[in-house]
């Protein structure tokens, strides 16, 4: 009965998003408390997991997410969208 | 790039090259499959260069196979790695290597040393292309930033590698990947949000238009900020002639490396005849193919497995049928058995001869590397893909075109020239096509630009590029489409191909930055949470009248697509960028067929306190015309005697 998680880019309200700690490479850390504050407890699990947390290219991150995390996300006040994750192609 | 840099007229002692110094103070971002610097001389340390510039703040990691410390140098300046999202979308984890910055598939080499590889005399693949193999920014940093793999790209890994070039400070970004399929919206465009916030930030985001032609509207990367770009071919070529034996000859294109054929023709069969119609492996049959050439359909396999299989089943050689819509272009492969590609209307005689034949032969004579006139240089490759616009209609797109067919660049020797697992030969040069080889060409340009222009911004960059790009081939005709052998359009060459030592030059820009795009952004009608994608603070309300037509381009996109609509007007703003403060220009218009172009004012003053002046062009239906084409184009050029800065207008009706 575990829903199936996906991957998803989360744009977040700069005002809303968490100080990052130090920039570095591959950072995951920062969002953490950031969904687990938006994310009911009946939602969370699985838990999320974040892949990427965005500082200049984007304000947000990449995570692993169940249909119904992504959807209780978009619905807030703190995002802007959320975005499915894609495969692009070379050229 | 053996040839490309003479081809695009650089020199050391002059022009763009020259004005500067190699774009030495310049770093290049190249997010792509990674690089393989070892023994690869187009990364190596240069006892040359300077320092790297102070201001980048990026590094090399280190990996699997790959010692950051070791293989990183003042050439080769940074290195780092993502993969997080593509094993999450693939729910496995990918392979050692993918968690380094090696490249073990060759694109990103070859794309980084196009862009800014230092010069290495003596290179070639096999006895092809060879020369003095040079980077178009031969000075320039290369800091990689690996997203890619065997099989793509995730966009969350290539929205990491936006997000950690940026903050080191790369002076441009070479992206040589893209959407899959039909052009996403803005907002849902993870490369786009990346490249919208590296623009603003003063980095140029040179991206390649995509390999989807000949259809219209099939160009990806098709945001204002992005520089798009096209894919032409050089004066050279790789000819492997068919010679049947009724004395036809067909020129087809190869560059297999082994024993030739021989004069004396052999047996020619139809794959379709002896079991697989595109040559698959295991399905052709030995007894029919044993000893002979054999002629196979494209699709299904890769082209290189073609010979492959046809050498399994014990065949001499093999021709390779081009796809229909490709129309005149068959694309070269470093094969590994004796074959040549030949277009779709050559491989359709050559199968009437078999049909017509009871014995049927032929053989294949390779002639090696031919530079030269014919035929003229540059065309558009077919699979180039082309505007108009498909999200953004009033938004001219690709922007210029640029070498990239048959590009010859340094390779991985993690992997073989044609990608099967059966190929073991390793190089240090590979020659490959498409836009992604176009892209890293302009890339470099750019980072040329960049050092010998520094005040200018990534649209400015662009603006010259475009306005100074020529649509003349060497023959003095429009420079031609290899899928319809006739004249190409703006829609496949943008607005011409790139004339770096015009470039730095032009005279006038079209500037702009990041009020414009937003206002673009506003302009198509964007809720505000698509727009705040780009940016929090960004809001549409007091940007109410802003038109997408409006926004500050160096190319015209008209639509008719209304009968209700019968004039649209254009404005724009350009900026003097040359020596004579007081310059006028005036201007010159080429109407598109069925549309009556006027401009206001007809002269622009400009004045040491007056740099910038504004423009207005109008586009009238006309009522006595009856366009029957789905496009017509034509141009507007200003002149002040000695610059020409020149914007094609394309209208869709």
């Amino acid at each position: 009965d575990v829903e199936a998680q996906s991957s998803y880019i989360v744009h977040v309200v700069e005002a809303h998003a968490p100080r990052l700690p130090r920039r570095g490479l591959l950072t995951t850390r920062g969002y953490g408390s950031f969904l687990r504050d938006r994310i009911p407890v009946e939602m969370s699990s699985p838990a999320p997991s974040v892949l990427y947390s965005y500082e200049h290219a984007a304000t947000g991150f990449a995570a692993r997410l169940t249909e119904c995390q992504a959807a209780q996300l978009a619905s807030s006040g703190s995002v802007h969208a959320v975005v499915p994750d894609t495969m692009q192609e070379l050229h | 790039t053996t040839l490309t840099p003479s081809f695009l007229g650089l020199s050391p002692s002059s022009g763009l090259l020259k004005a500067s110094n190699g774009a030495t103070d310049v770093v290049i971002g190249v997010i792509d499959t990674g690089v393989y610097p070892e023994g690869r001389p187009s990364f190596a340390a240069d006892p040359s260069l300077p320092p790297p510039p102070s201001k980048f703040r990026g590094r090399c990691v280190s990996g699997p196979s790959f010692n950051g410390s070791a293989l990183c140098n003042n050439k080769l300046v940074g290195a780092k790695f993502f993969q997080r999202g593509q094993e999450a979308l693939r729910g496995r984890a990918l392979g050692a290597d993918s968690k380094s910055p090696l490249d073990t598939n060759g694109h990103g080499t070859h794309t980084s040393s196009t862009a800014g590889g230092s010069a290495v005399a003596g290179a070639g693949f096999f006895d092809y292309a060879r020369g003095k193999a040079v980077g178009m920014a031969p000075g320039a940093r290369i800091a990689v930033y690996k997203a890619c793999g065997e099989e793509g790209c995730a966009s969350s890994d290539i929205l990491a590698a936006f997000d950690e070039a940026i903050a080191d400070n790369v002076d441009v970004l070479s992206v040589s990947l893209g959407a899959v399929g039909t052009a996403p919206n803005f907002y849902s465009d993870n490369t786009a949000v990346g490249a919208f916030r590296a623009v603003s930030k003063g980095i140029v985001v040179s991206a390649s238009a995509g390999n989807s032609g000949p259809g219209d509207s099939t160009a990806c990367n098709i945001a204002p900020w992005f520089l798009t770009v096209g894919a032409s071919t050089l004066n050279r070529q790789f000819p492997g002639d068919v010679v049947l034996g009724n004395g036809q000859t067909f020129t087809g294109t190869t560059l297999y490396a082994g024993e030739p054929l021989g004069a004396t023709k052999i047996p020619l069969v139809y794959g379709g005849d002896a079991g697989s119609k595109v040559c698959e492996e295991g399905k052709l049959n030995a007894t029919k193919v044993a000893g002979k050439i054999v002629l196979c359909e494209s699709g299904v396999n890769a082209r290189a497995a073609k010979p492959y299989a046809v050498k399994l089943a014990g065949g001499a050689g093999a021709i390779l049928a081009s796809t229909k819509s490709f129309g005149e272009q068959s694309i070269t492969s470093p094969h590994v058995h004796p074959a040549t590609a030949v277009s779709f209307v050559d491989a359709e005689k050559i199968f009437k001869y078999i049909r017509a034949q009871t014995s049927p032969t032929a053989t294949i004579v390779f002639r090696g590397t031919v530079v030269g006139p014919t035929p003229p240089s540059p065309r558009m490759a077919s699979f180039s893909s082309r505007g108009p616009n498909f999200r953004a209609p009033e938004i001219f797109k690709p922007d210029v075109t640029a070498p990239g067919v048959d590009i010859l660049a340094a390779w991985t020797g993690a992997n073989s020239p044609t990608e099967l697992e059966s190929d073991t030969r390793r190089v240090k040069y590979n020659i490959i096509s498409g836009t992604s080889m176009s892209c890293p060409h302009v890339s470099g340009i750019a980072a040329l630009l960049r050092q010998a222009r520094p005040e200018w911004s990534p649209a400015a960059i662009k603006s010259a590029l475009m306005t100074t790009a020529y649509n003349v081939d060497s023959s003095g005709g429009v420079i031609g489409d290899m899928s319809t052998s006739d004249a190409s359009t703006p829609f496949a060459r943008g607005a011409g191909h790139i004339d770096p030592n015009s470039a730095v030059n032009p005279g006038l820009v079209y500037d702009a930055g990041t009020e414009d795009y937003i206002n673009f952004l506003c302009a198509l009608g964007y809720t505000a949470k698509q727009v705040a994608v780009f940016g929090s603070s960004i809001s549409c309300s007091k940007r109410a009248g802003s038109s997408v037509g409006d926004h500050n381009y160096p190319a015209f996109s008209v639509v008719f697509a209304s009968n209700k609509v019968a004039v649209v007007t254009q404005r724009r703003v350009v900026r003097n960028v040359g020596s004579d403060a007081a310059a006028a220009y005036t201007a010159k218009i080429t109407a598109p067929d069925g549309v009556r172009v006027t401009v206001s004012p007809e002269t622009l003053q400009f004045s040491p306190t007056e740099k910038t002046q504004e423009y207005v062009l109008t586009f009238a239906q006309r009522t006595t015309s009856s366009v029957t084409e789905k496009y017509t184009f034509g141009s507007i050029e200003w002149s002040d005697g000695e610059h020409s800065v020149t914007s094609p207008i394309a209208v869709t009706w």
